[in-house]
């Protein structure tokens, strides 16, 4: 070991596993942890002959489908199987150690099996999620189109019903609808959920989910009307496979809309939900995911970053003095402790949040709706800032390992990569940071009116009539 | 309203801050309601100042949150110091990079802010012996870290050299290219 890390690790004041255990949770989720990661790593089928950097996109893409499948086959072959397990290999860090440039079988997991569950009626999740859990099929989520993002309901992709077949009719009216950036369905998935523009009796009933074959299950041939491929290389999530999807005139039974919500029936009558808010619950639980990820990119980031400033020497800080480890310089601390401080901040702040959410669901089952918005908001913004500010630590501490942090090999680019594109997916950071500004002017209004306010805004009463004293 | 170098003091201060950005932005955007503009249009004018004011928002909860949590742990008082001492990073940090939202509006006055300066740099001095520690107790095994740069046994330059080995064109002493191009652009030069 390095003579300067030795010194750094006998001069620590505090015992460091008494802070790892505190991270994971207690002793008990430490040594899970520790177990699961060597079941994966210890694999020698996940070991790349080649750095993967050194590889064509195609084969890039071609090993991750490889190891994405070797990988789920092993998670489901686990004595002790657990959403831990699941949420580390989709999103977390051992996920990203696997497979460092995207999993192409994540959206499978993370949004197509979710959906299916949540939007579902018993029936349709009895058949559609025993065939996605058994790996008969493989799903993605599709809802981005070219032309539009966050905003959903401007969303062009049209499922027109014909009562006289029972079936939708989808189509992609303009270029600017084709489905734009679902990871997995450029050439992995053979199915997806597509969120469309509903029209039955020459009305249309605003966005709904709808289940689609996109590939023959034994060919893997796009099926007639589904035209598909990959969008190209990004800057980073390479291997996630993301892909375009457009339709034209593709018949779908009337079973494949998800209808836990709202129904289409028979003759084309439309029914709908009592509320459409219960809808919010996934896309709130993928945030707070995102919050707790954004903590370990940046755990890992700044790990790389500190050991490397205490092993590299620099300059002259006295004349005629050795060169000084870089973590001696002020600037250096300047860079890199914040950076250490916002991975707890982010952690501690998702584990809040995670609890609001867990309490917030229960009230919703039994018909409360009335702390949802607050929660819309808080995860709307905390999404925004963790992410945020975890791309742009990540590029402090690749600056702070000089031109060694450039180098592809520091793993700093590829995390760079990973963290910044979450500043995107799942709502754009302004976007969703105007979506917690409407809440808080809708706020405000109740504050100078007098009301009570939930617990995470009551500070606008207290300070409404604030005034700074000069 | 005097301002104290506190913990108390700093948290209401962000809380301060956010009040101040919404309602700010609240009061601009009816004023252009006021003087005739659409409620949207209104919206879109004023939208900078609302996602500050959302950030602020957001920023007062997470530097609570911190704060709170690490309060309230059951741990031994080394480690206590350390969780408190990058709590109160996190907030000076962020208070000085938005000093002008603090000195608009919370009781931070100009005079306050050498010491908050001087706050900072003193918790940089006492977490740099404990920073290789704390990543150390992140626990990241070498393959999750996947760098050169930050294994465990600190021995930077002899893998960053190993990873160079790596490059396909390392494989062969003379790159094809040499022959095909470099060669007759050397002798086209002479």
């Amino acid at each position: 070991v390095n003579p300067d890390l030795v010194r750094e690790r006998q001069k620590c004041t505090f015992n460091t596993l008494e802070l790892t255990h505190l991270l994971d949770g207690g002793e008990a989720k430490t040594l899970e942890r520790k177990e699961r990661e060597d079941y994966f790593l210890s694999d020698p089928a996940f070991k790349d002959e080649v750095p993967m950097e050194y590889l064509s996109h195609k084969e890039q893409y071609e090993h991750s489908v490889r190891k994405a499948c070797h990988m789920f086959k092993k998670l489901q072959e686990m004595p002790h199987g657990s959403m831990d397990n699941f949420r580390q290999l989709l999103g977390g860090m051992l996920g990203s150690a696997i497979i460092k440039d995207g999993n192409p079988l994540a959206l499978h997991y993370v949004m197509f099996l979710p959906t299916l569950a949540g939007q579902g009626t018993v029936e349709q999740q009895a058949f559609w999620i025993s065939r996605a859990w058994n790996l008969e099929i493989i799903g993605t989520y599709a809802q981005t189109e070219l032309g539009h993002g966050t905003f959903i309901r401007g969303l062009e992709t049209t499922a027109t019903y014909d009562p006289a077949t029972q079936e939708f009719v989808l189509n992609s009216p303009t270029l600017t609808s084709y489905k734009w950036w679902p990871g997995g369905l450029g050439h992995t998935a053979n199915y997806a959920v597509v969120v469309a523009q509903l029209y039955t009796q020459g009305k249309c009933h605003g966005i709904h989910p709808f289940i689609v074959q996109l590939r023959d299950e034994e060919t893997h041939m796009p099926l007639p009307g589904i035209i598909i491929g990959e969008i190209g290389a990004k800057l980073g999530m390479n291997t996630t496979n993301n892909g375009y999807l457009g339709f034209k005139q593709v018949r779908i039974p009337l079973e494949n809309m998800l209808m836990k919500n709202n129904k289409v029936l028979e003759d084309g009558t439309y029914v709908k939900s009592p509320s459409d808010k219960l809808t919010y619950g996934t896309m709130m639980f993928v945030r707070v995911v995102i919050c707790q990820d954004m903590s370990s990119y940046l755990s890992k980031a700044v790990t790389i970053a500190t050991r490397y400033s205490a092993v590299r020497h620099q300059s002259e800080m006295k004349p005629g003095a050795p060169e000084p480890q870089v973590l001696d310089y002020r600037t250096q601390q300047y860079k890199l402790l914040p950076s250490i401080a916002s991975v707890f901040a982010m952690k501690f702040s998702a584990q809040w949040i995670w609890e609001m959410y867990n309490v917030v669901n229960s009230e919703l089952d039994q018909g409360d709706l009335e702390r949802l918005p607050e929660l819309h908001a808080a995860s709307c913004c905390l999404k925004a800032l963790c992410t945020s500010d975890a791309a742009s630590a990540v590029e402090t501490v690749r600056l702070a390992c000089g031109g060694h942090g450039y180098m592809k090999s520091s793993n700093l680019p590829s995390t760079y990569g990973l963290v910044t594109a979450a500043c995107t997916y799942e709502g754009e950071n302004t976007v969703l940071l105007l979506q917690t500004a409407r809440y808080l002017m809708k706020t405000w209004q109740q504050a100078r009116s007098g009301q009570t306010l939930t617990p995470s805004v009551a500070y606008l009463n207290l300070y409404s009539d604030w005034r700074q004293p000069r | 309203a005097i301002w104290e170098n506190s913990m108390d003091c700093v948290v209401k201060a962000f809380y301060q801050v956010a009040a101040g950005k919404v309602k700010s932005a609240a009061e601009h955007m009816e004023r252009r309601a006021k003087g005739g503009m659409s409620s949207e249009d209104a919206w879109n004018e004023s939208s900078i100042e609302l996602v500050a004011a959302s950030t602020a928002h957001c920023r007062a909860f997470m530097v609570e949150k911190f704060v709170e949590t690490v309060s309230k742990s059951s741990v031994s008082r080394p480690l206590q110091t350390v969780l408190t001492q990058l709590a109160e990073l996190y907030a000076l940090y962020w208070l000085l990079i938005n000093k002008g939202d603090f000195l608009m509006f919370s009781n931070l006055s100009p005079a306050d802010v050498d010491g908050l300066q001087l706050w900072l740099e003193q918790l940089l001095a006492k977490l740099r012996p404990n920073a290789v520690g704390i990543v150390d107790s992140f626990d990241i095994h070498d393959e999750i870290l996947g760098s050169p740069l930050g294994a465990w046994d600190g021995r930077v330059y002899e893998r960053m050299f190993e990873e160079s080995q790596k490059s396909p064109l390392n494989s062969e002493p003379v790159n094809k290219s040499f022959h095909e191009y470099l060669k007759p652009f050397l002798r086209s030069n002479l």
